[in-house]
């Protein structure tokens, strides 16, 4: 993914749960598209990392230098999506979960 | 000797639905060769469902099934479920009692007896505390209405009052053992045809942070090769918490400015590195070389409300990013 742009974006990433040794009592899926956030939130940020209001003063400040230690806001899920699980629980009854979160679909700097 | 099975008009969440039924050998496919029964066949079903966009298991967000333990009692049949791995943060929402019922035909009465109306079937619940040799606490006796021939039919009972009095009193193991009316041997249906229960619930833990670990990760990811036991993962949030205790006497959370003289030349500004249209109008501009005083004069209202008109962002204050450079 080197050719993907700097600035905060979102990132493509399959997730195996063979890969992280969760597929022994997962039965479905067996890998999701997660995606992930990476990338620079320097100032002047664009439009499309849609930074908060809290992001762009921070990002200004830090850019100022008037505060010294003061970061740059982070790359972080704006907008994310659930994911079902079916998965065995330990007394190996077929469970069924729906988990918030799980999916990134947008990124933002906050 | 049957073939696909028939749902039942109870919530089972199956009746009704668009999807076509996927045939079970498909279904269970995915399970193993281990797990190849109804129970198995329906939670894929409901995966299928529920993993739609949007799409929420009755209003929660779990669903667990049961698969039952056969015991024989004075000569019968009876099933028992283990309902103990419900987690206390799980509120039930329904539960329901999938069972296959063979045809009435099957079950005739005795020879001499005068023919009457067939008995009708009952299915009796009962929760069992743990250790005892009694039979139970009987929680409920549902009558059961008998398929027509010639096949036998899978049917769905609402138990979820029965459930949740079982969880209330604690005694999460229940017993179900059908009561024909007459001398048909019950419910005792092998393998693929045995009963199950399923508990819809909402599980009130799952929007806590890294609640996906707290049921899916069972084994610590740091413990090869490493001697110091670790904490159970996710079992609960003290690492969190004496991280944060470490530095509360840090500058990052001190929530004072610095003194003065901390403070040090302002740091290069990052230049930008996009083009003119993706940035935000404000911020980009203040950092911008300024026309001068005579050209702002002269178009300066013009400009600001055609900017403003056409901005959709925040303007930011150029005057408070002038005295902040300044400082």
């Amino acid at each position: 993914q080197w050719d993907e742009p700097r600035v905060c974006s979102r990132r493509y990433l399959k997730v195996d749960f063979a890969d992280i040794g969760w597929n022994e009592w997962i039965i479905s899926p067996k890998a999701f598209d997660a995606y992930y956030c990476a990338g620079a939130c320097e100032f002047p940020m664009p439009k499309v990392v849609r930074p908060s209001n809290h992001a762009t003063i921070q990002s200004i400040v830090r850019a100022v230098g008037v505060v010294p230690g003061v970061p740059g806001p982070c790359c972080v899920p704006d907008k994310m999506s659930s994911l079902g699980v079916l998965f065995l629980d330990e007394s190996r009854n077929v469970v069924l979960k729906v988990y918030p979160n799980m999916s990134v679909e947008t990124c933002a700097c906050r | 000797s049957h073939t696909a099975p028939a749902w039942s008009a109870a919530s089972d969440g199956l009746r009704g639905d668009e999807d076509p039924q996927p045939s079970p050998g498909d279904a269970t496919a995915a399970l193993g060769p281990g797990a190849q029964d109804m129970v198995a066949v329906h939670m894929l079903r409901l995966y299928e469902k529920y993993s739609r966009r949007g799409a929420r298991p009755g209003a929660g967000n779990t669903v667990r099934s049961f698969r039952a333990r056969l015991d024989v009692v004075d000569q019968k049949a009876v099933y028992v479920f283990n309902l103990t791995s419900m987690q206390d943060s799980e509120m039930i929402l329904t539960a329901t009692f999938h069972f296959y019922l063979e045809p009435q035909r099957r079950w005739p009465p005795a020879r001499g007896l005068a023919a009457g109306p067939p008995a009708r079937p009952h299915l009796l619940l009962r929760s069992l505390p743990h250790n005892a040799a009694t039979q139970g606490l009987l929680r409920a006796a549902l009558a059961l209405a008998p398929p027509p021939p010639p096949r036998g039919l899978w049917q769905a009972r609402d138990i979820s009052a029965v459930v949740q009095a079982a969880r209330r009193d604690g005694e999460l193991l229940l017993s179900a053992q059908l009561d024909p009316g007459d001398k048909s041997p019950g419910l005792h249906r092998p393998g693929a045809h045995a009963p199950y229960i399923l508990v819809y619930a909402n599980d009130l833990a799952i929007s806590e942070p890294n609640s996906v670990a707290v049921t899916l990760q069972r084994y610590d990811p740091f413990q090869t090769g490493d001697p110091e036991p670790r904490p159970a993962p996710n079992g609960s949030s003290d690492p969190r918490v004496r991280r944060a205790a470490a530095q509360a006497s840090g500058p990052l959370h001190d929530n004072e400015l610095p003194g003065l003289h901390e403070r040090r030349a302002p740091a290069v500004a990052h230049g930008p590195r996009h083009h003119k249209h993706e940035l935000w109008p404000g911020p980009l501009r203040a950092l911008r070389p300024r026309p001068g005083r005579r050209d702002r004069r002269r178009k300066g209202p013009e400009l600001f409300a055609a900017s403003a008109a056409s901005s959709q962002v925040l303007d930011f204050d150029e005057k408070t990013m002038q005295k902040a450079r300044r400082r």
